[in-house]
C-alpha cells in the first residue's frame, strides 16, 4: 500500500509545487513507484511536467465532483515509475460544488484507496489555502510535508497550519503526522534566512529536514521546459539538494 | 471619494502584500490619505506594519460577517495619513459563513462606501486565491493591480486571473479595470526573468508599469521589524523601486 504525503502550506510561493514535483521525480529515479496528484486549480505541477492544463480531458475535478475513478484521470508522465493525476482550471469550482455534500472531506481518500496498491508513494500538491481541497488531502494522507521559505512572512503562518493539521487529526484522520519540514529558497547571503531556519529547528527539531534547499535559478527555469530539475540540470545545486532531500525523506519514511 | 485598488493574483508568493504595504506607504509619504485593507486571513499586511494579528480586536471578519462598521475596525498605523483595516485568522471562516448570504459579493463594497470619503486611496491586499474574499475586493474596487513574479510559473495563472476579472466586470462591477501590472522580484542575472517581462509587456503593453521591482533582500527583512521598506532602508534598491513605482502609479491614476 502506498504511503501518501501532502505538500501543504497556505502561504503562497514557498515551494510546494517545486518540492512535490522534484521529490516525486527523485523517488521514481530511486525505483519507487510514484503517483503525483495535482490538487491545485493553478495546475502548476501538471504544467511543470510538460502537460497543458487546458487540454487535460479528465482531471481531479472529475474524480472529486463527478466521482469518476482515478484510473480514468491518471496519465503516464513518460518517466519510468512516475504517473500524474492532473489538475485543470475547473478544479477551482470543486470547493463550492461540494459544499452541500456530506462526505465532502473524504472524496479524495475514497478516490485514492482503489489505486493505492499500485504505488509506493502518492505525493499530493496543494493550493496556498486551508480550504476543502487541502482538508481532502490531509484526510487522505499519512503525512504532511511542509515547505517553508526562509523568509520572515513565511514563518507567520506556520502556527495556523499546525493547528489545522491538529483539527484534521482529531476529526478526520487520526493517523496523520507532520512527516517533515523542508526549508526552501535558502540564501546564505541573507542573514534573516539563517535566523528563520534556527527558529523552525528550535520549534520542530525532529520534523525539520537537515537538507536545506538553496535558492537556485535553475530550479525556476526547469518548469518552463516541462522538466524536473533532475532532467534539466542534474548537477545544479538545486538538483543536488532535492536528491539529498529525497534520500533523507525516504530513509526517514522507510526506516532505512 | 477614494480611489480603490485591489492587489490580486491567485499565484502565491508573487509580492501582493509587499506591493500593497509599500505602495500604501509611499502614497501616504506623498501626502495622500491612505487606507490599507488586509483581506487575507494570513494577515501578512497587518503584521508587516507591526501589529499582532492575534491581538486584533475588530477585524475585517467582523465587518464582513457581523456587518460591524469599518470605522470600528480601522486602526491608525502611527504613520501620518496611513490607516489600516486589519485582518485576523478568523477571516478564514468568512468564505463558508457567507455562502448562504445573497449579497455576499457586495459586503466589502458596502462596508467601504461610508468611509471612502475620508481617504484618497484605499489599497486592498488579497489572499492567493480567486475566492469570495477576492471577488468582494474586485466588486468594491475601481482597479486591479496585478503583481507578477518574474518566473515561469507566475505567468501560467495570468489568463485565469484576467478571465475572472472579466466575469466580475460583467456581473458585479462594470467600472473595474486592470490599473497596472507590476513585475516583481526581477533578477537581472536570471535570463528567464527578462523573457517573462517581455512576454507580459507584449500582451499587456499599456498596463505593465515601466518600473521593475528588483529582488532585494532588504524588502524581505523589513516586515520582520514591522517596518515598510521606506522606514527600514529608504536607500535600498527595493525602496527606490517602490518609490518610483508609486510615482508612476499616482501619475497614471491622477493623470499628472
Ligand atoms: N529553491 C528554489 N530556488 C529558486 N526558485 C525556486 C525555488 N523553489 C521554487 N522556486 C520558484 O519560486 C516560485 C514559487 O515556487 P512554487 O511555485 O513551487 O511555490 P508554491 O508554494 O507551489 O506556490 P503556490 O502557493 O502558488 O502554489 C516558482 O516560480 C518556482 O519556480
Ligand atoms: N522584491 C522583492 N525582493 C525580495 N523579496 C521579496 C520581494 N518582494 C517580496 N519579497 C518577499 O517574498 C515573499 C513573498 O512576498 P509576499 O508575501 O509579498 O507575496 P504575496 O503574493 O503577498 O504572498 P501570498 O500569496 O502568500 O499572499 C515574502 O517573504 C516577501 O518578503
Ligand atoms: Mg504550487
Ligand atoms: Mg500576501
Amino acid at each position: 500500500r502506498a504511503r501518501i504525503f501532502a505538500l501543504a502550506n497556505q502561504k503562497g510561493g514557498v515551494g510546494k509545487t517545486t518540492t512535490a514535483v522534484n521529490l516525486a521525480a527523485y523517488l521514481a529515479a530511486m525505483g519507487r513507484r510514484v503517483l503525483l496528484v495535482d490538487a491545485d486549480p493553478q495546475a502548476n505541477a501538471t504544467s511543470s511536467l510538460g502537460f497543458d492544463k487546458n487540454e487535460v480531458e479528465t482531471s481531479l475535478y472529475d474524480v472529486l465532483v463527478n466521482e469518476q475513478p482515478a484510473t480514468e484521470a491518471i496519465l503516464p508522465t513518460g518517466r519510468p515509475e512516475f504517473d500524474l493525476l492532473p489538475s485543470a482550471p475547473a478544479l477551482a469550482g470543486a470547493e463550492v460544488e461540494l459544499v452541500e455534500v456530506s462526505d465532502r472531506e473524504q472524496r479524495l481518500a475514497r478516490a485514492i484507496a482503489p489505486i493505492a496498491g499500485n504505488y509506493n508513494y502518492i505525493i499530493i500538491d496543494l493550493p496556498p489555502s486551508l480550504s476543502l481541497l487541502t482538508v481532502n488531502a490531509l484526510t487522505a494522507a499519512d503525512g504532511v510535508i511542509i515547505p517553508i521559505q526562509c523568509e520572515y512572512l513565511a514563518l507567520e503562518g506556520l502556527m495556523q497550519l499546525v493547528n489545522t493539521i491538529k483539527l484534521v487529526v482529531v476529526n478526520l484522520n487520526p493517523r496523520l503526522k507532520i512527516s517533515g519540514i523542508v526549508m526552501t529558497m535558502y540564501d546564505s547571503r541573507n542573514n534573516l534566512a539563517a535566523q528563520v531556519v534556527e527558529e523552525v529547528k528550535a520549534h520542530y527539531p525532529d520534523e525539520t529536514f537537515a537538507t536545506l534547499v538553496p535558492r537556485n535559478v535553475r530550479i525556476g527555469e526547469a518548469p518552463s521546459y516541462g522538466q524536473t530539475i533532475r532532467e534539466y540540470d542534474a548537477n545544479s545545486r538545486g538538483a543536488q539538494a532535492y536528491k539529498a532531500l529525497t534520500e533523507e525523506f525516504a530513509a526517514r519514511v522507510e526506516g532505512l
